[in-house]
């Protein structure tokens, strides 16, 4: 698993 | 994107349209915390950056335009065009409490020390608080219009709807953002007060009246 920021999501 | 993700993206739609559409066709901002919807203006503005610099999709761009505008001018009805119906002295949340902490925890909690991954950890701890000058407006008058409660509950389900979509997205593609997660939580168990209440009151047709 990674940890990370998903720019998709709003 | 999933069913989750997809369901919580519009019951936030539904939630702004409902609370910018209470106000437009009342021409009322009666028991609306201008504070609450200046706090979203920003949550919206500083998370949204990004619009310029990269095109993710359609649908996120079209729902970031979306939400950016729709917030602005709720916060224009508010505080403009309907300023004689809003109700000042019960919108009194001091908001620096909630700004202040906010700002400090983005710039040592985040995943970047970027300017745009900060603005954008601030925007999701403050969109996590920013619903506290309403629920302590609504606390203060003591009651709610029904249509408002109605905006609060698609509101405090979009982040829920997020939650299951972060369960979903762990499980099945080992995906977690935890700055985003504990926010979504506390964001969401703030409502819950206000979730016992509509289900055991508003959805029995009652008034939402809270014991003075």
């Amino acid at each position: 698993t990674s940890e990370e920021r998903d720019k998709d999501e709003l | 994107m999933n069913i989750f993700r997809l369901a919580g993206d519009v019951s936030h739609l539904v939630a702004i349209i409902i609370l910018l559409l209470k106000i437009w066709k009342t021409r009322s901002c009666a028991g609306i915390s201008g504070k609450s919807q200046i706090l979203f203006a920003s949550v919206f503005v500083t998370r949204y950056l990004d619009l310029f610099t990269i095109f993710i999709s359609l649908y996120n761009s079209s729902m970031k335009i979306i939400y950016i505008s729709c917030s602005i001018a709720t916060v224009y009805l508010v505080y403009f065009k309907f300023k004689a119906t809003y109700d000042g002295n019960h919108d009194t949340f001091r908001v620096e409490f909630l700004v202040v902490p906010v700002g400090g925890l983005s710039f040592l909690v985040n995943h970047d020390f970027s300017p745009m991954e900060i603005l954008w950890t601030f925007s999701i701890y403050l969109e996590s608080v920013a619903i506290l000058p309403q629920l302590f407006m609504i606390s203060k008058t003591g009651e709610a219009e029904t249509i408002t409660t109605h905006y609060l509950f698609f509101l405090g389900l979009y982040r829920g709807l997020y939650l299951i979509n972060w369960i979903w997205r762990y499980y099945f593609e080992g995906f977690f953002d935890l700055i985003a997660i504990v926010a979504g939580l506390v964001q969401t168990v703030l409502y819950c007060d206000f979730f016992y209440l509509y289900v055991t009151k508003v959805l029995k047709g009652k008034k939402l009246s809270l014991p003075a």
